[in-house]
């Protein structure tokens, strides 16, 4: 199963 | 109040057209840095980061940092009503609700002046500490928007993989599998023809081609590309814009579970 993660799964937010 | 006057307005054109499709509102920020602007796709799996640095404009004038929210297929309509030779200038009072956009022909022949509402857009910034990545190659442009383009009428994802052996770029879909690997080559006549790899570590993530096709419309910003690759983090795709700045996507890579 291949997913697709969203960028804040790897940046803080501010 | 703002006014930033840019000789190479075709530049501003080629930007709105390479971000266009991705973002539909973002917030334009100016301040002593620069012309900047931070946007994430609806889908939240990609983000643009502009930069335009004072440096680049024959007048930027702002007195204090204002942040304008613009509805960026609306400015591509204005800004398709300027000539690829023209002068671009930028102009907002305070506190007023509308930024112009100044067209001068080269030959000052032709003014014309489009006003744009602005909009009130919340837009949340993410935070990109400094990584060092496992591998950053370097190559043409071109070569870059033009291998996304052949795999994506392949496969719907790209592995890209980078080794010993160069940097691959590999597809599956229902029709078969795809591969192109480029190798370091630097023995060119022009600096922008090389392909550079540097490595600390092999490293192979996966992307969607839908995205990486989309960000390669900022390929006619510049001769040459760059990515930026460590496992489990986004590739940072950056495409420098000669002596004024540069415009980079962040892209979420694909996660096998």
């Amino acid at each position: 199963l291949i997913l697709q993660p969203c960028l804040m799964c790897f940046y803080p937010l501010y | 109040m703002l006014e930033l006057r840019l000789v190479q307005g075709g530049l501003l054109k080629k930007v709105l057209e390479s971000i266009k499709d991705l973002v539909n509102d973002a917030n334009f920020d100016c301040s002593a840095t620069g012309f900047s602007l931070q946007a994430m796709d609806s889908s939240q799996v990609a983000v643009v980061a502009l930069l335009l640095r004072p440096e680049g404009f024959e007048r930027y004038w702002c007195d204090r940092n204002i942040s304008m929210g613009m509805n960026l297929n609306n400015m591509a309509k204005m800004l398709k009503c300027a000539g690829n030779d023209d002068i671009i200038t930028l102009k907002a009072e305070d506190g007023s609700d509308t930024v112009t956009f100044m067209f001068e022909s080269p030959t000052q022949d032709k003014i014309a002046d489009f006003e744009m509402k602005l909009m009130d857009i919340n837009s949340e910034r993410l935070g990109f500490p400094e990584a060092d990545y496992h591998a950053i190659v370097r190559m043409p442009s071109s070569e870059f928007a033009r291998i996304c383009k052949d795999l994506s009428s392949i496969g719907n994802t790209v592995v890209i993989s980078v080794t010993k052996e160069g940097v691959r770029f590999s597809t599956r879909g229902d029709i078969g599998t795809a591969n192109v690997v480029c190798r370091q080559n630097t023995a060119v006549d022009k600096p922008e023809e090389a392909t550079i790899i540097e490595m600390n570590e092999p490293v192979s993530l996966t992307f969607g081609l839908r995205y990486m096709n989309s960000l390669t419309k900022a390929t006619p910003l510049s001769n040459t590309v760059t990515l930026s690759l460590s496992s489990g983090l986004p590739a940072v795709v950056e495409y420098r814009i000669a002596e004024m700045g540069y415009i980079r996507f962040y892209l979420a890579p694909k996660i096998e579970e």
